[in-house]
């Protein structure tokens, strides 16, 4: 995730991109 | 000036941010539109020396943002370990979990923080909690292509089993 001063820090999808399980 | 004492606190000023708590103390805990506190965007950005002095003041580690981001999770994605040490040392919740089921050891695994990684493992985090979409640390870092860290992984539950 890209951090910037000018909004919350973000916590990404943990498995974006992975098939399910 | 125009900076809020959270983009202080991610800028890494512990002079600016002692300035602000100086004339309002109630900045210190405060929550963001999204509920994140400068202790949470010291962590994310890895400011270290912030993240001591607001510790310091008494601020609450244990504040978790409206999803249930943590600074501790924060800290983890960001691969910042001393500070993880820190949080940890407080006696946060190792095993927090957020909005897609993310505990600290799944955001070290998919940040492939090797580092962070281990010192979860070693203040007991929990590998058996799987992410919303069913992924453990494990698991994640199988997918992802971590190998590193599925070795570190599969030789900390090799040592759980251990008659040792």
């Amino acid at each position: 995730s890209q951090l910037s001063l000018y909004c919350s820090p973000s916590l990404p999808n943990i498995t974006l991109g992975l098939p399910a399980t | 000036d125009c900076l809020s004492i959270h983009q202080l606190a991610a800028q890494g000023d512990v002079c600016q941010v002692a300035v602000h708590l100086n004339k309002d103390c109630s900045l210190l805990n405060k929550q963001d539109d999204r509920g994140f506190t400068p202790l949470m965007w010291a962590a994310a950005f890895g400011e270290k020396a912030v993240v001591d002095y607001l510790l310091a003041e008494g601020a609450d580690p244990k504040t978790v943002a409206w999803e249930r981001e943590s600074a501790l999770t924060l800290a983890s994605m960001g691969g910042f370990v001393d500070i993880v040490k820190s949080l940890l040392a407080l006696g946060v919740d190792i095993n927090t979990y957020d909005w897609n089921g993310g505990t600290p050891i799944l955001y070290a695994v998919r940040g492939n923080h090797i580092q962070c990684v281990q010192e979860l493992l070693d203040r007991g985090a929990d590998l058996t909690i799987e992410s919303d979409s069913g992924y453990s640390p494990t698991a994640l870092a199988v997918a992802l292509g971590h190998k590193k860290i599925q070795k570190v992984l599969e030789e900390h539950v090799l040592q759980l089993y251990s008659p040792d």
